[in-house]
């Protein structure tokens, strides 16, 4: 494991912690999409279906529980313990305009076909797109509670850092992942303006204000 | 590696 994969996978975690303790401190899931959290609980569930036949390392297994787990606490966080800080009213995006082309280019682009390596590609294209529903919200509401900006921003360190881990792994080991690497570059595209504000806005000191 | 799928990252 290279440098960039394992800080990858620290600011994936990282995310995931900032986003429960906002939610637990603060009482409150306001600003933060259902919509996305249901879609990375359907990334984790369809991508690491092979926990169960497929052994990599004891990191490898511990950090697919604890995506799984911890994303799906958020969800009961959400819908149960905090139900009625949720407006669903400004978590509009349409989640089918998601999932169907994650489906369809499953279908044309994995593999192999068999049930686990379409399932794979379908949870890989379904995340470059699940931070959509929390980046519309974000802009509909046009501003963010600093926690809210942290968690989308360490998400989007979390993806573009794969990006050296992939050009790494293909000069040393030869090792190419064409799927997972141009999802990766369209996810990464997706939080390009996000970074842009959150550069010229947040690390100045200023509250996250979309112009 | 290259054309086996290799699914050994997160």
């Amino acid at each position: 494991m290279n440098i960039f994969r394992f800080l990858a996978d620290l600011s994936h975690m990282a995310s995931i912690v900032i986003l429960i303790l906002q939610i637990r401190k603060t009482k409150s899931a306001a600003g933060v999409s259902y919509k996305t959290q249901f879609l990375y609980a359907l990334v984790f569930v369809t991508r690491y279906i092979d926990i169960f036949f497929h052994y990599v390392s004891l990191y490898n297994t511990f950090m697919k529980i604890f995506f799984v787990t911890s994303t799906i606490y958020i969800l009961y966080l959400m819908r149960v313990q905090y139900k009625p800080s949720h407006d669903p009213n400004i978590d509009t995006f349409r989640i089918e305009y998601i999932i169907a082309p994650s489906a369809v280019l499953a279908l044309i682009i994995n593999h192999g076909y068999t049930l686990y390596e379409i399932l794979w590609s379908f949870s890989v294209w379904l995340e470059s797109g699940a931070i959509l529903p929390q980046l519309f919200m974000l802009q509909r509401t046009g501003e963010a509670e600093t926690l809210t900006v942290h968690y989308i921003f360490a998400l989007g360190i979390y993806r573009l850092l794969y990006i050296p881990n992939w050009i790494y792994r293909y000069v040393t080991e030869g090792r190419v992942e064409p799927i997972a690497f141009l999802a990766s570059l369209i996810q990464t595209a997706l939080y390009s303006d996000f970074f842009y504000i959150y550069y010229t806005k947040v690390m100045q000191g200023k509250k996250f204000e979309l112009p | 590696s290259g054309d086996k799928a290799d699914h050994d990252e997160l």
